[in-house]
């Protein structure tokens, strides 16, 4: 464990905190993407599957367990709390991730390390992660009302597989045998597509600005 | 072996 691989794993939690502080403070989840939310709850149950059969430390577990249940708690808030859902956008959050899904699949099928049912899942999950974030980012575009801790969440969610990218550097020249090709190039296709966010991001912060996403 | 080895990541 590194401090970049500890922080990056820091903002992602925060990012999922950020939500829940989100929906529970102010009961509702307005700009907020559930098509996003349940493609990283597929996420997190396909590559967490490894809690049943494989220990890494207790820091791994709790952190994955945290994951898992945090997601499918915001889901259950949009979807299911009768204040909460109101306030879904549910006509702007029309992505349709069969599009996203589906190739990612195939992807895992054809790409993977190994042919096993859980290393498929695995790899799979890797790719879905990838391009998790874009009907947020789409639901962004569209809603101009971009409330600050939607867009703290992105950029926290953004800046969690950039720190990952700086880690796998430094873990490839400290580790003997630490060689990911498939995380890493989804890794960097992750975070790349998070660049023109990231862009207003910052001018919206220099300028003390609420952000705005060109149409 | 290896890649199982560094799959210790969230």
């Amino acid at each position: 464990m590194n401090l970049f691989r500890l922080t990056g794993d820091m903002m992602h939690l925060f990012s999922i905190l950020v939500i829940l502080l989100k929906i529970r403070a102010t009961k509702s989840c307005r700009g907020i993407s559930l098509k996003t939310q349940e493609l990283y709850a597929l996420v997190f149950v396909c590559r967490y599957l490894d809690l049943l059969y494989s220990f890494v430390s207790v820091y791994n577990s709790v952190m994955k367990v945290t994951f898992l249940a945090t997601a499918f708690s915001i889901i259950r808030y949009m979807r299911y709390d009768k204040v909460v859902r109101q306030t879904y956008d549910r006509e702007q959050d029309t992505f349709r991730y069969g599009f996203l899904v589906a190739p990612c699949f195939v992807l895992a099928l054809l790409i993977n390390h190994k042919f096993t049912l859980t290393e498929v899942l695995w790899t799979f999950s890797i790719y879905l992660e990838a391009v998790a974030i874009l009907p947020q980012l789409v639901l962004m575009q569209r809603t101009q009302n971009i409330d600050n801790l939607t867009a703290h969440y992105v950029a926290l969610l953004g800046g969690y597989r950039a720190l990952y990218i700086v880690n796998w550097v430094y873990r490839y020249f400290t580790e003997r045998h630490y060689k990911q090709w498939i995380v890493w190039i989804s890794g960097l296709i992750q975070t790349a597509i998070y660049a023109d966010f990231f862009y207003f991001y910052t001018i919206a912060w220099k300028s003390n600005k609420r952000l705005q996403l060109p149409a | 072996k290896e890649e199982e080895e560094t799959k210790d990541e969230l």
